[in-house]
This record gives C-alpha cells, sequence and structure tokens, in this order.
C-alpha cells in the first residue's frame, strides 16, 4: 500500500 | 444571545455520532446562517465539515457569531439524556463559559435540560478550494457502508476506480483480495436507491479503510451518499441532512511518492 498523506500537502491552514 | 431549536434531537445524535469516532473535540461556528464545524483528526488525515441551516430549525437566534468549544464525548453523555421523540433547544449567552441544552417530550410531560462548560480551542482552519470533481458517484449509504465493511476485512487500503462503466472498490491483503464493482443502476424515479455516476475522466485512489469506515457512521443520516474524486485530491464524502444541511468528510489519499 502506498503511504498516507495528510490534508495539509493539499489544503492551506487560514 | 443564540438559541436554536431542533425538532429532533435525534437528528443530532446522529451528527454526533457520525464525528465523534474521527474528533476528540470541535468548536462549533454559530452565525445568521447557522452552525457550522470544520476539524481535522489528531493526525491531520481527514476533515470533518458540518453546516446546519438556520432555516433547519424550528426556532434560530443568533445575535452575535458565537464560538463553542465542546468535548464531544462530554457532549455525547448530554444526548444520551434524550429521548428519540424529543426536541432540544441548545441556547448560549454571549461571551458565555457554558452552554445549555434543554431537551421537551413531545406533549411537554417531560422536560429536562444540561448545562456543559465550553472549552476554548485553538483550532486550525483549512482553506478548501473548489475542485472539478473527475468523478462524482451518488449511491445508497447503506451500500457503502456494506462494500466499506466487507473490504475492511481482508486489507488496510480500498483502492476506488472510476471509469464509464462504473466504480470498483478493491482490497488486497495477506489471505488475498476482494472486488466489488458497482454498475450504474436505470432506476431514476428512485433517486435515493441508484447508483449515479458522472465522470469526466476515469479515477482510482487509494483510501484508509479505517477512515473509510469511521465515515460510514453518518449512514442513519442519509439515504444516499456522494464520493467525488479527482486524482491527487482528497476525497470528498457527502451526506446531505434532509432539511437540515450536510455532513462532508474529507479523506487524503494513499500516493506513491
Amino acid at each position: 500500500t502506498p503511504p498516507q498523506t495528510t490534508l495539509l500537502a493539499f489544503f492551506e491552514i487560514c | 444571545m443564540f438559541e436554536a431549536r431542533l425538532a429532533s434531537s435525534a437528528t443530532f445524535k446522529k451528527v454526533l455520532d457520525a464525528i465523534k469516532d474521527l474528533l476528540n473535540e470541535a468548536s462549533f461556528d454559530c452565525s445568521d446562517a447557522g452552525i457550522q464545524l470544520q476539524a481535522m483528526d489528531n493526525s491531520h488525515v481527514s476533515l470533518v465539515s458540518l453546516n446546519l441551516k438556520s432555516d433547519g430549525f424550528e426556532k434560530y437566534r443568533c445575535d452575535r457569531n458565537l464560538t463553542m468549544g465542546m468535548n464531544l464525548a462530554s457532549l455525547s453523555k448530554v444526548f444520551r439524556c434524550s429521548g428519540s421523540d424529543d426536541t432540544v433547544t441548545i441556547k448560549a449567552q454571549d461571551d458565555a463559559d457554558t452552554v445549555t441544552f434543554m431537551f421537551e417530550a413531545k406533549k411537554q410531560e417531560k422536560i429536562s435540560d444540561y448545562e456543559m462548560k465550553l472549552m476554548n480551542l485553538d483550532q486550525e482552519h483549512l482553506g478548501i478550494p473548489e475542485t472539478e470533481f473527475s468523478c462524482i458517484i451518488k449511491l445508497p449509504s447503506g451500500e457503502f457502508a456494506r462494500i466499506v465493511r466487507d473490504l475492511s476485512q481482508f486489507g488496510e487500503s480500498i483502492v476506488i476506480s472510476c471509469t464509464k462503466e462504473g466504480v470498483k472498490f478493491s482490497t488486497q491483503g495477506d489471505i488475498g483480495t476482494g472486488n466489488v464493482k458497482l454498475a450504474q443502476t436505470n432506476n431514476f424515479d428512485k433517486e435515493d436507491q441508484s447508483v449515479i455516476i458522472d465522470m469526466q475522466e476515469p479515477v482510482s485512489l487509494t483510501f484508509s479503510c479505517e477512515y473509510l469506515n469511521s465515515f460510514t457512521k453518518a449512514t442513519p443520516l442519509s439515504n444516499q451518499v456522494t464520493l467525488s474524486l479527482c486524482d491527487n485530491v482528497p476525497l470528498v464524502v457527502e451526506y446531505q441532512i434532509p432539511d437540515l444541511g450536510h455532513l462532508k468528510y474529507y479523506l487524503a489519499p494513499k500516493i506513491e511518492e
């Protein structure tokens, strides 16, 4: 299974 | 002053059941528009986005925007005290450090209230851009829960592949592999029992079974679920809450570096 990414790789904290 | 009266406390209980696996605590943002919540789980892999519209409440008053941080295990304890047919009224003063929940039985024969301490939570908000998804799949929520539960027995991840022929859910593990294919149905007069696929481009992405299973705790809220997929973008799993709003989950994919 490929590694799990996090949402922080896709969305920015505002 | 904030006051919101919901005809069915059971609906709010279902919302809580659908988010408390992923979140220990969360801030409920109250405004004229309604109640919103956006929070990531501790590992930043998934995000819960809840929207309850003010006009879905029997009564709704919000004089000033208010953020109420709550421990969800404590909130569940409060809602465990409500009857299935009770109405609930949520009340807080401006700048208060407590919130009150009042449960009323249908004929007013029993009225109970619980005051709960609020928490100051420093939560990170994510800016989520509008996405043109490659595939949008609508399917019965019970079917989705069943598929995720079945495939989770075999592996830790599920690959969701969508083409114009249909959608395929696959897994593999130590004992072997499993595949479930759903074709688009033509049962258009019964939309909530149909599988409807809107595909611009084929897509195939891998997601964690554990998180998908947590999302299916929302199944009692809605007969239908919508999965929105796009390459290299988090999956969106959306449950409409009839006449009240929606509950969306975002899930980061598993991607080979």
